[in-house]
C-alpha cells in the first residue's frame, strides 16, 4: 500500500520544499515510484523539478478529482511523478477550510489503482508555512510526517507550536498520524550556534531526529534555477550526500508505518 | 503624523522578522520613537526583543482598541515600544478575514495622541510568510512596505506574486499605499549566486532596491537566543552595521512618502 509522508513546518525557509525535491528524487533513484503533491501557492516545488509553467494541478484535481491521473505529470527523472501547484491554490485556503478530508480522499483513492495495484509507493506532500488549512489538509492526508527543522533559534522555538498542533488533528481528525522524524537542515556546523542547536534538539527530541544532517550547502540553493533536483545538478555535493542518506533512513522508518 | 511601515513577504525565511527587530533598534537610536508591531502567530518579533512571555498583545488590542495603550510594553531600547504577538494571534485569520481594515483603525488611532500630538514617529509592522488577512491588514494599515527580499532563486520567484498583490490592494482597498523599497538581505557575496541575484534584483527593481543590503552574518542569527536586538548583542558586526546604514535610508526615503 501506498505511504503519504507530509513534509510541514509553519516556520517560513527551514527547508520543507528542497527537502521535498530532493528526498523525492533519491527515493526514486532507490526504485520506488514516487508522486511529489506540491501543496504550497508558492508553487516552489513545481519549479523546482521544472514545471513552473503547469497551467492546472493540484488546485483542479481537488475540485474535479476525476481528473487526478490525467493532472499528475512526470519529471525529468525515472520513478518521479509530480501533481504541481498552480497560484490558483492560493484561493483553496478558503474553500478547504471546511474541507479537512479534501487531500486525503483525493491520494487516498491513488491506493486503489485501476487493477487494484497501486500506482506509487510513496507520496511526499510540500506545504505552505503556515498552519492553515492546506496544512491541515496535508496533516489528514499522510500516514506519517517529516519536519524539516533548520538549525537556528526562531525555528527551533516553533517546533513546540508545530507538535501541538499535531497531537490536537491526531486527537480529532487523524488518531493514526505518525511523525516519521525531524531531519536538521542547513546546519552549519562550523558555528557555536549550529553545534548548539544539533546538540540541543538530539537532547530533547531523542530519536526522532534523523541521524542524516542536512549541511548548509550553496549547491543547494543553485539547483532551483537550474529547475534539477540536486542528484541531477550536483551528485557529488555534501547537499547531494545527505539527502542519498536522509532517503536510505526514510526508507527504513517507512516499514515500521 | 506617524509613518507606518510594513514588513512583508510571503515567502518563509527571507529575513522580515530578523528586519522589523534590528530595523526598529536603530532607528530608536536615532532618536525617533518606535513601536513594533507583531503581526506574526510564531511571535518571533516578541521574542527577539525578550517579551516571550506575554500573555496579552496585539490579538487583544484588535479585539478591544480601548485597550491598546495598556497593552504596548517597553523594550530594553530606549525609544522602543512593542506591541507583542500571542499565539491566540493564529485564530485572529478567521476572524479578520472580513475586517481588512482592523488593524489601520488600531493603529492611526495613535496618530491623533491624547492631546493631539502623536505618540511615536514611526511603526514597524511585522508580518507571518503568507497573503492571508492577518498580512492584509498590514498591507491596509501600512502608509509604506518594505520587502525583505533574500538573495537566493525562490525568493526572487515570489516577488511577482506579492507585488501583484500589492496593486491589487492598492486598485482597492488602500490607494495610498506605496512601496518604500526592497532590501536584499542574508547577502553571501563570495557566491556566485549571490552576486549574480543582486545584479538580477538591481537590474529589474532599480531605484526601489535599497543600496544597503543585509550580508549573511551569523551574529543575527545567534542575538535572538539572547533575546536583544544586533546594536545590543553584536553592535561591531557586519549584521549590525548593516542595518544601521539601512535604518539611515528608511529615514531619508520615509521623509518623501
Ligand atoms: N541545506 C541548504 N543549504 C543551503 N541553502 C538551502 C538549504 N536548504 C534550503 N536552502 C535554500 O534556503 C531557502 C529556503 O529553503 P526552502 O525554500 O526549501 O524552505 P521552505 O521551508 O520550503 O520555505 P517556505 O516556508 O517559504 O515554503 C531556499 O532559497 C533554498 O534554496
Ligand atoms: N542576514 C542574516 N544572516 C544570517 N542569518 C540570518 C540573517 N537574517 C536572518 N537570519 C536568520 O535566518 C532565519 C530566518 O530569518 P527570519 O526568521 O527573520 O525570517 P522571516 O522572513 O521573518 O521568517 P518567517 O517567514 O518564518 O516569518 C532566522 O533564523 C534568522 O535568525
Ligand atoms: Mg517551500
Ligand atoms: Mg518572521
Amino acid at each position: 500500500a501506498v505511504k503519504i509522508i507530509g513534509i510541514v513546518n509553519q516556520k517560513g525557509g527551514v527547508g520543507k520544499t528542497t527537502t521535498a525535491v530532493n528526498l523525492s528524487a533519491y527515493l526514486a533513484l532507490s526504485k520506488r515510484r514516487v508522486l511529489l503533491v506540491d501543496l504550497d501557492p508558492q508553487c516552489n516545488a513545481t519549479s523546482g523539478l521544472g514545471a513552473r509553467e503547469s497551467k492546472e494541478g493540484v488546485y483542479e484535481a481537488l475540485v474535479n478529482p476525476s481528473r487526478l491521473l490525467e493532472l499528475i505529470i512526470p519529471t525529468g527523472q525515472a520513478n518521479l511523478d509530480l501533481l504541481p501547484a498552480t497560484p490558483q491554490l492560493a484561493g483553496a485556503g478558503v474553500e478547504l477550510a471546511e474541507e479537512p478530508y479534501a487531500l486525503r480522499e483525493l491520494l487516498w483513492s491513488l491506493d486503489k489503482g485501476e487493477n487494484g495495484a497501486a500506482k506509487y509507493d510513496l507520496i511526499l506532500v510540500d506545504s505552505p508555512p503556515s498552519l492553515g488549512p492546506l496544512t491541515v489538509n496535508v496533516l489528514c492526508a499522510a500516514h506519517a510526517l517529516l519536519i524539516p527543522l533548520q538549525a537556528e533559534y526562531y525555528a527551533l522555538e516553533g517546533v513546540a507550536g508545530l507538535l501541538e498542533s499535531v497531537e490536537r488533528v491526531k486527537a480529532g481528525l487523524h488518531p493514526d498520524l505518525a511523525v516519521l522524524g525531524m531531519v536538521i537542515t542547513m546546519l552549519d556546523a562550523r558555528t557555536n550556534l549550529g553545534q548548539q542547536v544539533e546538540q540541543n534538539v538530539r537532547a530533547h527530541f531523542g530519536e526522532q531526529v534523523f541521524w542524516s544532517v542536512v549541511p548548509r550547502n550553496v549547491r543547494l540553493a543553485e539547483a532551483p534555477s537550474y529547475a534539477k533536483p540536486i542528484n541531477q545538478y550536483s551528485p557529488m555535493s555534501t547537499g547531494a550526500e545527505a539527502y542519498r542518506r536522509l532517503a536510505e533512513e526514510v526508507l527504513q522508518r517507512v516499514q515500521k508505518i
